[in-house]
């Protein structure tokens, strides 16, 4: 455990704090894709089966089951007690040209071709794109709610926490893991847009609205 | 087996 893990992993937890207490406040899920929080839960579910395979911490524990059950929470949330306020016209993307590709590319680029293996893999690359559909719901719409952007920015900033971890584990550890780095450069690339529109407007109090 | 690989990340 290094500060950049620890940093990274309380901004994934303030990420999904902010989204529930967002979707739970408002009484409302209006402008967040259901698609891509389905696909997170998938995410965690096949990553954190290794639960009871896999002894690291308490803390890896806690975490886990955290990560795992407010995912589920937050489709509850959006699909059943909510579900009126849910955007679905506006949520269209093809979850399945996610799904197929990165299916494939699990079973073919691994570490070892075991279950446990393919599934930990599967989610890996899973969790690297699984955030398009949100993004691709925000250029739809052209805007996102403030509130929206806190969340996406704390998603996104997670990973990105994660790659100054790698460094850092690769030079005090020498340790890395090739999956996990290349999958996190491109989960977080895909959020470079998002960080230069978070910067030059939320943060100067405008919304995030995208130029028609 | 399952996997021989350990993640200790999250």
């Amino acid at each position: 455990m290094n500060v950049f893990r620890l940093a990274g992993d309380m901004s994934h937890l303030l990420a999904i704090i902010i989204l529930l207490l967002k979707i739970w406040k408002t009484r409302s899920c209006a402008g967040i894709s259901g698609r891509s929080q389905l696909l997170f839960a998938l995410t965690y579910t096949a990553r954190y089966l290794d639960l009871v395979t896999n002894w690291v911490s308490l803390y890896n524990t806690v975490m886990k089951v955290f990560f795992i059950a407010t995912s589920y929470a937050t489709i509850y949330l959006m699909y059943l007690k909510f579900k009126a306020t849910y955007d679905s016209n506006h949520d269209t993307f093809r979850v399945e040209f996610l799904l197929l590709p990165v299916t494939i590319l699990a079973l073919v680029l691994n570490h070892e071709f075991s279950f446990m293996e393919i599934l930990w893999t599967f989610s890996i690359y899973l969790e690297a794109v699984a955030i398009l559909p949100q993004l691709f719901m925000v250029s739809k719409t052209g805007e996102a709610e403030s509130i929206t952007s806190h969340y996406l920015f704390a998603l996104g900033s997670y990973r990105l926490l994660y790659i100054f971890n790698w460094i850092w584990r690769y030079y005090t550890e020498e340790y890395y893991d090739l999956i996990a780095i290349i999958a996190g450069v491109v989960q977080t690339v895909l959020y470079c847009d998002f960080f230069y529109l978070y910067f030059t407007k939320v943060l100067k109090g405008k919304k995030l609205q995208l130029p028609a | 087996r399952f996997t021989s690989v350990l993640h200790d990340e999250l």
